[in-house]
């Protein structure tokens, strides 16, 4: 707060008045840290103990390696809970101040979990002076206990029968992590209050199913997520949109998705344009097409610059009726718009009989220039 | 970049530099269009406003404003829907720029990889960025060669955080090359056996980089992001 801005440890972008110091930044928020998230408190304030300036730095410090790894030696029930306080600290909601583990907490874990780390040659960490804690019941000073029923491994961490703390995703690998083999007990994604893959058997969170985004490899959390009309189709957020609206250049579904893959290019030779309309495929008749169309397709699709148009006759021998998209005659007013939007289709076929064929060629990407030589 | 080297101008003209008043570099980027920059979703931590920010590519050296440099404005920022700052996960942002950037040899952009093309293990790459060296923060970009390590080997780095399919690590154990901080969203890059340079990686997180604790260095799995990247880019150019 010595600039007129708060910095991003003042949690976010709040105005401070240019006369306040640091000490007055101090707010309560959301604790963040993945490690901590089981405490019975939920708001943190900045800096910590350790002098970190953020959750995100924290979350990226050697401590926040250190103690889950020296949890699973079991050195002490509560270090973890002990750990947490001084990496994200309990924040005071009227005072908005820090409120200390107590020194016996901290005297506690130092001394049963020191010489755990001496063994494999660490350091208990600097800046962890237990005589910077006050005692329990100190005068006004309130300070944190562990309540006996605090839960001592984190969220990241799965709890062993024998009280041991191992990771998470060692939790069902097919390797004995805990002492007692716990781990490897009751593995199915159900047992986890999670949902299964059909496919490959991963399990993912119940928030995943229908959300939008595949998280199995065969897309099975995205499928049967609605029931639609029979006029309808689903988008990819699982809306249901009539199927009229579909590729119409305005967009019906919320996330957009009844305008995507609209345009392409069919996969022989001839590279006839496609655009979908109302659910169906439709080629393009070329009477009135103009050069900005194919400019405006290839770019649609990702592919650059059109680096040939041609116009094509329709082969009558090839079977099936031909259905015609023609340029809307005001497609100029258009300006901006999708492809699609400038394409409509007619109670006639083609008069030319003639359909667009586009190649474009992509944008140079990926290259560096040549070295340059010079005469030595 | 840690353990890297002065990169000449111009050998990676996708490098550009995220920057905001009045701090200057944040953040690197890569762009990846003459219109489109990707860049990791945390640069935008409490700065989401595109208003703030703009993007500088073509250049090598910060402290020296060079001709071949080009500055935009940024028009639109999207965060990838999905970022979790808590455990770092979908880390990814499309940058628009307010307008196209003249192509040279000193801007241009790089490949997207196509779907599903992940480069393969103990492959050799690049990573490039203005970020921290250890002892001090470079003004010329730097530059690093990186292996690809696998996901199951990765995570056996770090203990306290799950390694999901949305990163990718590259480095090496002792950490002796990386990335670190100030490199964030800048380019990891491989070569295809054309010669043309994909980009795999955006800077994302790891060890305190120039700490006790090593290892590799995590970045965002562009390959996973292709197809929301594109449908990003067209959503954002058409009128629907």
């Amino acid at each position: 707060c010595i600039s007129t801005t708060c910095t991003h440890g003042c949690h976010g972008n709040t105005p401070c008045d240019s006369r306040t110091n640091g000490s007055n930044c101090s707010q309560c928020e959301p604790i963040t840290l993945e490690l901590c998230m089981n405490l019975p408190y939920n708001t943190t304030s900045f800096p910590n103990y350790l002098g970190h300036q953020t959750q995100k730095e924290t979350s990226i410090s050697w401590e926040s390696s250190l103690f889950p790894a020296l949890v699973q030696t079991n050195c002490y029930k509560y270090l973890m809970f002990f750990a947490c306080t001084i990496l994200v600290p309990k924040c005071d909601p009227e005072s908005h101040q820090k409120v200390p583990p107590c020194r016996s907490l901290c005297r506690n874990s130092k001394e049963r979990c020191e010489s755990v780390l001496g063994i494999v040659g660490l350091q208990w960490p600097e800046d962890t002076d237990c005589t910077q804690f006050p005692e329990d019941g100190q005068g006004n000073t309130t300070c944190l206990l562990p309540d006996p029923d605090v839960d001592e491994c984190s969220p990241s961490h799965f709890k062993c029968r024998s009280g041991r703390c191992v990771l998470s995703s060692k939790r069902c690998d097919g390797r004995m992590d805990c002492d007692d083999d716990s781990d490897e007990e009751h593995c199915g994604c159900k047992e986890r209050g999670l949902w299964e893959c059909p496919s490959n058997k991963a399990c993912i969170k119940h928030t995943m199913i229908c959300d939008g985004f595949p998280d199995c490899p065969d897309l099975a959390d995205e499928r049967n997520c609605t029931i639609c009309d029979d006029n309808e189709l689903a988008c990819n957020n699982h809306e249901c949109v009539h199927r009229t609206l579909w590729c119409d250049g305005r967009k019906h579904c919320s996330d957009s998705s009844d305008e995507w893959d609209c345009v392409s290019l069919s996969n022989g030779s001839s590279a006839a344009l496609t655009v979908r309309r109302t659910a169906s495929e439709y080629q393009v008749c070329a009477d009135d097409w103009h050069p900005a169309l194919s400019r405006l397709a290839c770019g649609q699709m990702g592919l650059g610059v059109p680096t040939a148009a041609e116009m094509l006759l329709d082969e009558p021998s090839q079977p099936g009726r031909r259905r015609w998209l023609h340029v809307r005659p005001d497609w100029l007013q258009k300006n901006g718009s999708a492809l699609q939007a400038m394409l409509e289709k007619r109670g006639h076929p083609c008069h030319s009989r003639t359909k667009v064929s586009l190649h474009c060629s992509k944008e140079d990407c990926g290259r560096r220039p040549a070295a340059r030589m010079s005469k030595r | 970049i840690l353990g890297g080297r002065t990169s000449r101008p111009g050998r990676w003209p996708w490098q550009c530099s995220l920057q905001s008043d009045p701090s200057g570099h944040i953040c690197g980027c890569v762009l990846i269009g003459r219109k489109w920059a990707l860049t990791v979703a945390h640069c935008f931590e409490g700065r989401e406003s595109a208003d703030v920010w703009k993007v500088v590519s073509g250049i090598n050296n910060l402290d020296h404003p060079s001709p071949f440099m080009q500055t935009r404005k940024v028009k639109n920022v999207i965060v990838h829907p999905r970022y979790n700052r808590a455990v770092v996960d979908y880390d990814i942002s499309v940058v628009e720029l307010d307008r196209e950037v003249e192509e040279t040899s000193y801007v241009r952009p790089v490949c997207l990889p196509h779907r599903g093309q992940l480069p393969k293990p103990d492959t050799y790459c690049y990573i490039t960025g203005w970020g921290h060296m250890g002892n001090r923060m470079p003004f010329k970009l730097q530059e690093g060669e990186v292996r690809i390590i696998s996901l199951d080997q990765c995570q056996s780095y770090f203990d306290m955080k799950t390694i999901t399919s949305r990163m990718l690590c590259a480095g090496y154990e002792s950490g002796t090359v990386d990335s670190c901080m100030g490199d964030s969203g800048g380019p990891l890059v491989c070569q295809e056996p054309g010669g043309r340079w994909s980009l795999y990686g955006l800077t994302s997180w790891g060890s305190v980089c120039f700490s006790k604790v090593l290892g590799p260095g995590v970045y965002s799995n562009v390959t996973h992001f292709v197809e929301w990247i594109e449908r990003q880019i067209y959503l954002h150019t058409f009128q629907l």
